[in-house]
């Protein structure tokens, strides 16, 4: 199976060639590449070497096929539907993000449990009670969730969308969750982000 | 040096003993402490050797302690003035988060170039103009900036701050920002980690 940081780097190649498309270089080595994305030549080999053979020895890498070839990897193509539970300020700063729809997740229902909140339009879109949320996570066939509630409802909130059939949780609460291994959880913790960053500048 | 997978870690041990300490709970072998946060036992005293021996041999960690330990480690107590550049809705939102103050991150300045923006009040920060960017950081003595704005202003703003001292950026704008090793740089890729999440559910 595929190692996490390949997946990752797989995005952040994605985004060179297309970089490179833009400024119509056609072909490129695995070392120019490398250089581009300030990664060792060899690390460009080994990730490429998961998904067959994508380059011919010595001639380097096509832009346009590479692209392409990541792209079906990534199933860039592919629609993803999400919801996001928790319209606070981070929740409605991710709906608000075209980031997301340009790699094909498409927000489909957004939740909350503030009564001033449901029932009202944010950011576009319509506030839904959370009682509704498993009826509409299978009615418009949602797999990722996108959790940005308070840390104290996110693991009562998470079993909920483990029974529902929910495949995946991008969780920004600062919790861990405990769910069987049929969801993916992936957390994003921005504190510590910032105070890991903060510990190495001492 | 410490890897950064550890620092990260220890910003885990520092909650996971506060949750103990408001349970009551006053001792803890490494193998418990490793249960709680599902980690290997192995790793909890790999982790923890690195700054020093701090439990008893068999008889494991006094949970205030460690907790103490690990809060000096990590500099819990200090404060680090930050400022955060680009308040649209994603800034906005990490303006308003109390999580980033529990952690000794005061933010000390917001800063925009939207000129509707600028003189206002903002999440109760007044937003400065772009202008002043580089005088207020010396002045208020804040060493890391928190980067929300668009991918193609990210790499100049970067630069300037660069040149007047900031010592650690957090960027979450989509762009590999290209500066020399004096700064620390840590980017928040969201589309990257809902698109890896993805890749996994296939
Ligand atoms: N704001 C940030 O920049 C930021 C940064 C890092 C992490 N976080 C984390 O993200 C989460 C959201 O943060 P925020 O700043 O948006 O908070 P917020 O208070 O602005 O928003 C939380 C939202 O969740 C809703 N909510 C509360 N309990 C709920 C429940 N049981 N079911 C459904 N909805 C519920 C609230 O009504 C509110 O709209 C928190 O866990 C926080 O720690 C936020
Ligand atoms: N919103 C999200 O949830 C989200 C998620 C992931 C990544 N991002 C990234 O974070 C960044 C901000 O996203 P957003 O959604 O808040 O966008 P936004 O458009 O809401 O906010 C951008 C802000 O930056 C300001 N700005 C633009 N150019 C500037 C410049 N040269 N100098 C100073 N300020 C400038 C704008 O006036 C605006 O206030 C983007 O790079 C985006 O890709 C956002």
């Amino acid at each position: 199976s595929i190692p996490k940081k390949t997946v990752q780097r797989l995005l952040l190649y994605y985004r060179s060639l297309n970089f490179l498309l833009q400024q119509g270089i056609k072909n490129i080595s695995s070392k120019s590449l490398a250089g581009l994305m300030e990664i060792r030549d060899s690390q460009v080999r080994k990730d490429l070497s998961y998904f067959g053979h994508l380059g011919k020895r010595g001639a380097g890498y096509d832009v346009l096929e590479l692209r392409d070839k990541i792209a079906r990897i990534l199933g860039i193509e592919q629609v993803k539907n999400v919801c996001i539970i928790g319209m606070g300020s981070l929740g409605s700063a991710l709906a608000a993000y075209k980031g997301f729809a340009a790699l094909g997740f498409k927000v489909r229902a957004v939740f909350d449990n503030a009564s001033h909140k449901v029932g009202r339009k944010i950011r576009g879109y319509e506030c839904r009670p959370m009682e509704a949320m498993e009826k509409i996570i299978r009615q418009e066939d949602i797999e990722i969730a996108v959790l940005t509630v308070p840390a104290d409802a996110a693991q009562e909130i998470a079993v909920r969308l483990e029974k529902c059939g929910i495949k995946a949780i991008l969780n920004f609460a600062p919790v861990k969750l405990s769910l069987s291994r049929r969801v993916k959880v992936s957390n994003v913790d921005l504190a510590m982000e910032i105070k890991t960053l903060s510990f190495f500048i001492k």
